[in-house]
């Protein structure tokens, strides 16, 4: 998903 | 640092609790995925450092017999609705997928670079804005600050790292910062405590 990337950031 | 500030100081001076609020919800909002993804042990012990921290700030503020009493709720009047409903409305509208908690954690992303608002109000107003204040609000736009070096990076070295819902806000976010940076710095060059121009 495109949002998944960002999802380890805080 | 502002959890220091509290307990080291018995008091909440100069502190913003709407924007405290704020960002409890915003990590509520965001750090849902607790539940159910795992990404690493630093991840994971950030985020519940984050919610715990945000909550423990709240409680100081709200229940703390000696620090509510330094609580300046009159000058604090910065209205919760403003800011909320716009990132839902936003939120709502504009995000990757329409999915409860992925609409819920875009609305993090939102929240989060306005948050700061209140605690600016406020400073604007305080006449004498101790040293911890400033710092904890500088550390604070920084932080997201340095986030942008790190997706400048992330951007070059990682396929398929495009994040324009995070960046335009992360980016928002930190030019909210701006004018106080600014006299954050010349404050801190002259060696004097920090004032904002009403």
């Amino acid at each position: 998903s495109r949002s998944a990337a960002a999802k380890d950031e805080l | 640092v502002l959890l220091l500030k509290i307990r080291a100081t018995r008091s909440c001076r100069g502190i913003s609790l709407k924007t405290q609020e704020l960002y409890a919800l915003v990590f509520i909002c965001r750090y849902l995925d607790l539940f159910y993804s795992y990404i690493s042990l630093y991840n994971t012990v950030m985020k519940v450092t984050y919610l715990a921290t945000a909550f423990s700030i709240v409680r100081y503020m709200r229940f703390d017999k000696v620090v509510r009493q330094t609580y300046d709720k009159e000058q604090d009047t910065f209205r919760y609705i403003f800011l909320i409903a716009p990132c839902a409305l936003l939120a709502l509208v504009l995000n990757h997928r329409f999915s409860p908690t992925e609409v819920l954690w875009t609305f993090s992303i939102y929240l989060e670079a306005v948050a700061i608002l209140p605690q600016l109000v406020l400073m604007q107003r305080t006449q004498n804005i101790d040293n911890l204040t400033a710092n904890y609000v500088a550390l604070l736009g920084a932080y997201r600050g340095f986030y942008i070096l790190n997706w400048i990076y992330r951007f070059a070295t990682e396929k398929h790292y495009r994040q324009w819902i995070v960046w335009i806000s992360g980016v928002a976010q930190t030019a909210l910062y701006a004018d106080f940076f600014y006299y954050y710095a010349l404050c801190w060059k002259a060696n004097q405590r920090l004032q904002l121009p009403a």
